[in-house]
């Protein structure tokens, strides 16, 4: 069938195995239910003499959704956890996990090495889309301290007129240390992050996050050289491939704030662990 | 010294927005990573002094092995073979100042390197133990050595009670992971490569520690707590 639902416990995630992506959240004790889809997409940023978009300055020129690979998605189900195995592209590769016990989504992502053969720059955002009616307002928090509200308008204010050109609208995303929320009448759809990333909700119901870039322009604002670090291994150099993990959940109204807090401390403080090995009643 | 200042001063260097999000000269990111490193040498040798100290063991190599990788469970020298008796004992701190209840995910690993092999001889092998009715998860041969099949391992808490675990094959994209980071960090491909993900809950106190006993498990008559994965892999064609 095409509807795969995922998840041991009272959550569940629902995969069309078609479309091969996550289209649905359903969770049997807060009787949330809501229509999800995620997705991944990168921006290209305008490459103008006047103002190129660079570290600083976010001038996007187009953005290219990114549609999973005609992979297959694999589901691996047991006591414990679930995972799916989402192969994006070559280049990105999704893991979601729901755990016994647990009533939010874990999303490990691995991006990377961005390729530049195309001699594009790119910004690569994952998108969370509901139907959610937030009136484009969201709330990010500021240095893992209180969440602060965003309204998200269409221009920005700073630019003198004249210099905005219709593709590219200057949209700053905010930086995302702890976590970003959007809410409607009943619901809080709330997203942690493990790392600082960059996030904005441009739509109703929408939030993204920018988990990864590489950029081959510089934006004249005082880094004087693109974002394009490199690794290099047995003298082969790639771009960086970075692995990460963002989690999601979504609550009846009100009842998010503590989750966002104590969860948000458990992934700043996890479980230390230490290894030793026993033979009999030896440890060493 | 040895002391922690220098780290203190590195990482709160690296507060500064461009360390945070990486909008910085190349040479800048390369100097906070140089500052955090040399932080982290100097802070690991006051680790090291405090443990010998704490433990009052005498030569140094007794406090343990440092290992450098974001997931230390990695390190060799966090592996143990658990065959004749050995467990793994993993021991579990929780920083913060409520109990709580998290999933561990340790690699558990296969001696071969080549799959093919590995899938060769562990099928014989496989069927052979269902036949001795012996289900162990080794199996050695004079040819290959032994052979971690990956079976049945038995999670224990400190009670001795048995808790629910569950192995999960660790697919390519993980490995390739796993990989890179060991070229990355160790400059070399991995001895061995894992196979699955060994998960089970955990709990701790506040503050406090608690002790997990890993140890090779015989198949019982009833389904083991671990029970096999059901694997789904959706086909573009159906």
């Amino acid at each position: 069938k095409d509807v795969i639902e995922v998840g041991p416990g009272d959550l569940k995630l629902v995969f069309s195995a078609k479309q091969r992506k996550l289209i649905g959240y359903i969770n049997s004790r807060t009787k949330v239910k809501e229509t999800v889809r995620q997705s991944y997409s990168f921006y290209t940023g305008a490459t103008d003499i006047k103002q190129a978009s660079g570290a600083y300055i976010f001038r996007p020129n187009g953005t290219n959704s990114l549609k999973p690979d005609h992979q297959a998605l694999t589901v691996l189900r047991g006591p414990i956890l679930d995972e799916v195995h989402q192969r994006i592209n070559s280049w990105i590769y999704q893991i979601t996990r729901v755990y016994k016990g647990k009533e939010h989504a874990e999303f490990e992502f691995i991006v990377g090495p961005i390729p530049i053969s195309d001699g594009i720059g790119k910004e690569v955002v994952t998108k969370i889309l509901t139907h959610m009616k937030t009136s484009k307002t969201f709330y990010t928090d500021s240095s893992g301290r209180d969440f602060l509200e965003r309204v998200y308008s269409k221009l920005s204010k700073r630019l003198e007129p004249g210099s905005e050109s219709a593709c590219c609208r200057k949209l700053l995303p905010c930086m995302i240390n702890l976590g970003m929320y959007v809410k409607d009448d009943d619901k809080e759809l709330s997203v942690l992050v493990d790392r600082s990333v960059g996030g904005a909700s441009i739509k109703d119901g929408e939030l993204e996050l920018m988990l990864h870039r590489r950029l081959l322009h510089d934006d004249g604002r005082g880094v004087a050289e693109a974002l394009n670090e490199t690794v290099c291994v047995q003298n082969k150099c790639s771009g960086l491939t970075i692995v990460g993990k963002y989690y999601l959940r979504i609550d009846p109204l009100g009842e998010a704030a503590k989750w966002r807090r104590s969860f948000g401390q458990e992934i700043y403080s996890p479980f230390l662990l230490a290894f030793t090995q026993q033979e009999g009643d030896r440890w060493t | 010294r040895p002391n922690t200042d220098y780290l203190a001063d590195a990482l709160a260097l690296a507060q500064h927005h461009d360390a945070v999000s990486g909008t910085s000269k190349q040479h800048v990111a390369n100097d906070y990573a140089k500052r955090l490193s040399i932080g982290y040498e100097e802070a690991a040798k006051v680790v090291e002094t405090s443990l010998a100290s704490i433990t009052r063991s005498s030569s140094k190599t007794d406090s343990g092995k440092k290992c450098l990788l974001l997931n230390i469970s990695y390190c060799p020298s966090s592996e143990v073979d658990l065959s004749n008796g050995k467990n793994l004992v993993v021991v579990v701190y929780n920083p913060l100042g409520w109990k709580r209840e998290d999933i561990i995910r340790i690699p558990a690993r296969s001696e071969m390197n080549s799959t093919v092999m590995y899938s060769f001889i562990s099928t014989v092998h496989w069927l052979l133990s269902l036949l001795l009715l012996s289900y162990k998860p080794f199996v050695c041969s004079p040819i290959l050595g032994c052979l971690v099949i990956d079976g049945n391992v038995i999670v224990k808490d400190h009670r001795g009670n048995e808790i629910e675990s569950q192995l999960v094959p660790l697919l390519n994209a993980s490995l390739a992971i796993r990989n890179y980071y060991s070229m990355a960090y160790l400059g070399k491909f991995p001895s061995v490569t894992p196979k699955y993900w060994l998960a089970f809950s955990a709990s701790a106190p506040p503050l406090g520690l608690n002790t997990y006993f890993i140890s090779s498990g015989k198949q019982k008559a009833i389904a083991a707590p671990s029970k096999n994965q059901v694997v789904y892999s959706s086909k573009e064609k159906q």
